[in-house]
């Protein structure tokens, strides 16, 4: 047995302009959480409710791209997803399609340890979460104003955003949307773009 | 795409994954973070958290290949997380987080860069976005 261990992400993909600022900040919230999931293994938290604390923690920061400050779909609004496994037995909850849950982690959790199944989406998942009373809140509440900004940079660019941010200061020169439209991300194979007609 | 893998005192293994998905998304669209064995997995060997291209990581059931190759081929976590990134992606962008049940932590991406954090009780402790 070698010890305790834990990692955390805020996605791959980075937007090389990304501004000192915005890159200290990211750091500072992964330090947080990786400190907050240390002392939970310290306390003897199991890991699989230590990895629900610090994905709810992830989820609550509008920072990274989920719960608060989550992607916006084409329509401008939110549709979350999540999932969680506990290796011994391999249990496992998911969800999908979810707009209205705060965290959406608790919901897999709940998925995985108060229902027969293993994952539930959109109504379904809506319903449930209401029937095991978890926290729920407005779409708006996910909406960030940085979001709304990145989202009409992909409209204006005819494009899917890879999961990475654009700096605010960079709308101005549109690095990344010029970089989506000058040398366009590939997605099996595709341009990126041909995928929004759809 | 935000996850966290951990291997507690006990050595047991767990992992969680939640996103909002792609900007500009159809409404409807589901990528890997919901999919067991693509972007979340977790057994009595590993617990992997994937982030990324999530119609790549489909394609490769990323998370669970990191259990596989350990279990069929034996692989240390680190040489498992850089085999996957390497030989299961095709073209894909993704990155990975991944624990072992001895304790080992890894992390693998073939994008320019990736948001993570990893510790371990003999005191390892690291932040970085760069390679």
């Amino acid at each position: 047995m070698g010890g305790w261990a834990i990692a955390v992400h805020g996605g791959a993909g980075v937007d090389p302009n990304l501004p000192t600022e915005r890159q200290e900040e990211a750091k500072h919230l992964l330090t947080h959480c990786l400190n907050l999931g240390i002392s939970a293994l310290r306390s003897n938290l199991s890991a699989i409710d230590v990895v629900e604390l610090v994905v709810r923690e992830l989820e609550t920061d509008p920072l990274f791209n989920s719960g608060r400050g989550s992607a916006l779909t084409e329509k401008g609004t939110v549709e979350m997803e999540a999932s969680i496994m506990d290796g011994p037995k391999r249990r496992c909850g998911a969800v999908s399609g979810i707009t209205t849950v705060k965290n959406p982690i608790s919901l897999a959790r709940l998925v995985m340890e108060k229902s027969p199944h293993s994952y539930l989406a959109f109504a379904g998942a809506e319903e449930f979460a209401r029937n095991q009373g978890v926290e729920l809140v407005d779409n708006d509440y996910f909406i960030t104003e940085d979001n709304v900004g990145m989202l009409k940079l992909a409209k204006e660019a005819n494009s899917i955003l890879f999961d990475y941010r654009i700096p605010i200061v960079g709308l101005e020169t549109c690095s990344a949307g010029a970089a989506a439209t000058e040398s366009p991300l590939q997605m099996n194979g595709l341009p990126i773009s041909v995928y929004t007609p759809e | 795409t935000v996850g966290c893998v951990v291997v507690d005192k006990e050595g047991r293994c767990a992992a969680a994954t939640s996103t909002g998905g792609l900007m500009n998304k159809m409404t409807g669209r589901i990528g890997d973070s919901p999919l067991i064995g693509a972007g979340t997995y977790a057994c009595d060997l590993c617990g992997v958290s994937c982030t990324g291209e999530g119609e790549a990581i489909i394609r490769g059931t990323l998370a669970r290949e990191v259990g596989a190759v350990m279990e069929y081929k034996g692989l240390g976590l680190q040489e498992a997380v850089d085999y996957v990134v390497k030989e299961r992606l095709d073209e894909g962008k993704a990155g990975l987080i991944a624990v072992s049940n001895n304790g080992e932590v890894a992390c693998g991406f073939n994008t320019n860069g990736m948001f993570r954090g990893i510790a371990s009780e003999d005191g390892f402790m690291e932040v970085a976005i760069w390679e």
